[in-house]
C-alpha cells in the first residue's frame, strides 16, 4: 500500500544545505503496524510528511495504493490525503481558538459525513477526553492536546494512520491506552505507522524501521514474546 | 529554597470549573534534583507555572528563597524570575521568526550580560546544535527545538532550573545527553525540577514527587543503585 523508492529531501537554508533524507526506500503492506525510530534530527518527521502527502520529495518515487504521488496536482494530493490518511503531528497542529469537539468534527464536516458531532464525541470519549470537549488547546494539558489530535486523525476512518510521536506527552498508563487503540485499529485491518522514541511502544508493533542521518539503517520484524 | 503550602488553582471555563491543584504543599532544599511525575492532566504543568512565577495560585503561599511570591507586583515577579529561574516549557515557547542562536542569546541581552553571542554559541554546542545556530524553529526537528529551549534556560546561569518534560521529544541517547547536563548542573549546586513521564529519567534524580488529580500522592527519595 506504501511503496517508497530512493527518496531524497534536501532543505536549502541560505548557503547551507541540510540533506534530511539521502535515498530512502521502504515497502509497507496493507495492514502492517510499523514503528519508526532514530535519533533526533535523523529525518523521521521529514519522511512522515512525505508519506502523509504533506510534502514532496526532491527525487525518488512514492506509490500510495498504486497511485504515483509525485504526478499529482495539489488538489488531487489533498483529496487522496483526506480519503486515505489520518495524521497525528508531532506538534499536534490544533486550531488555537477551536474547542476540542470542533477540532475532531472538522475532518468529517469537510468530507460531508453524517452525525459528525456524535462521532466526534465518541472519538473524544475513546481517548479519555469526554469531559474536556469544550476546552480550547490552551485550556488543555500537553497530553490532552495530543489526544485531541489523535481523536481527530481517527474520525474519518482512514485506511492508513500516521502518528509522529503520538505518545510523547503522555504518561505510561495513558500512553498504553492510546497504543491499545492503535492495536485495535490494526487488528481491524488499518495500516499504522508511528514514530516513537520509546522502545516499549515499538515492541508492541510488528516491525521496527530505524533512521540515522537521513537513511534507513535497519528494518526488522519484532519477535513476539 | 522553594516552600509551597496549600496551593490551590482552579480554572473557570464558562459554567464549569477545573480544579487543577487542590491543596499542594512541597518543600525543596537548595541543590536538590527532583522529578515530578503523574498522569496526563494531573496538574504538573499548572504547578510548574506557579513555581516558575508565570502564574499565581488562587490560595496558599509560595516562598521562593524566602520571598513571598504572592506579595509581589508583576514587575517584581518578572525580575525575580529572570534572576533566579531557567524554564523549559512543555511546548518549547520559541519565537517563530528567530534563529536558534538569537533565541538563546536573548535572556542575556535582557540581563545585560557580556559576550552574549559567544555564550549562546557555547550553550548550543553543549546541547549538540552548533550546526543549527541559524535555523528558525520551523527549520528544526521537534527534538532540536526542545534542545534550543533547554540551551536558552541555562544561559543566564540561574540557581534554579525548571524543565517541563525536557526530554519528551528526544530519542533515548539524546535524552541521556540532556539528562547528563542536568546532573552536571546539579552537582555544581543548582536546584533542578523536571517533569517527566519516563521512569528511567526519574531514577536519575534524587527524589520523585507524584501528582494525581491535582494533589501530591507520594514524595520519595530515589534509592541509589
Ligand atoms: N487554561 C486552562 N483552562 C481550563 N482548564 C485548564 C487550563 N489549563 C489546564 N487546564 C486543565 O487543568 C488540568 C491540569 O492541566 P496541566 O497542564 O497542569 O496537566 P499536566 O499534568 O501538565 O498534564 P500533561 O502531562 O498532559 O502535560 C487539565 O485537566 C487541563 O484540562
Ligand atoms: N524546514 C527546514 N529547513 C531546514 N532544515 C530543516 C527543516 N526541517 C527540518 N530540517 C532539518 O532536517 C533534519 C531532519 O529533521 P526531522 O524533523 O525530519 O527530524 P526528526 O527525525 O523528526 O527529529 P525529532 O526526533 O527531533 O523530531 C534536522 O536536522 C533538521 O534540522
Ligand atoms: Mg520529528
Ligand atoms: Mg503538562
Amino acid at each position: 500500500i506504501i511503496q517508497v523508492e530512493y527518496v531524497h529531501k534536501t532543505y536549502v537554508l541560505g548557503d547551507t544545505q541540510v540533506h534530511a533524507l539521502r535515498g530512502v526506500s521502504l515497502q509497507i503492506e496493507a495492514g502492517e503496524f510499523v514503528a519508526i525510530m532514530g535519533p533526533s534530527g535523523s529525518g523521521k518527521s521529514t519522511f512522515m510528511n512525505i508519506l502523509g502527502c504533506l510534502d514532496i520529495p526532491d527525487s525518488g518515487t512514492y506509490l500510495l495504493d498504486g497511485i504515483d504521488v509525485g504526478g499529482q496536482t495539489d488538489d488531487e494530493l489533498a483529496e487522496v490525503r483526506n480519503r486515505k490518511m489520518g495524521f497525528v503531528f508531532q506538534s499536534f497542529n490544533l486550531l488555537s481558538r477551536t474547542a476540542a469537539i470542533r477540532q475532531v468534527e472538522l475532518p468529517m464536516v469537510y468530507s460531508g459525513a453524517k452525525d459528525a458531532r456524535e462521532r466526534a464525541m465518541k472519538a473524544l470519549e475513546r481517548v479519555g477526553l469526554a469531559d474536556r470537549a469544550e476546552h480550547r488547546p490552551n485550556e488543555l494539558s500537553g497530553g490532552q492536546q495530543q489526544r485531541v489530535a489523535i481523536a481527530r486523525s481517527l474520525v474519518n476512518d482512514p485506511p492508513i494512520i500516521l502518528g509522529d510521536e503520538p505518545t510523547g506527552n503522555l504518561d505510561t498508563r495513558t500512553g498504553e491506552e492510546i497504543l491499545a487503540i492503535f492495536q485495535e485499529l490494526n487488528r481491524a485491518g488499518k495500516t499504522i505507522l508511528i514514530v516513537t522514541h520509546e522502545p516499549d511502544v515499538a515492541l508492541h508493533t510488528d516491525r521496527i524501521v530505524r533512521f540515522r542521518d537521513g537513511r534507513i539503517v535497519s528494518d526488522e520484524r519484532v519477535e513476539k514474546q
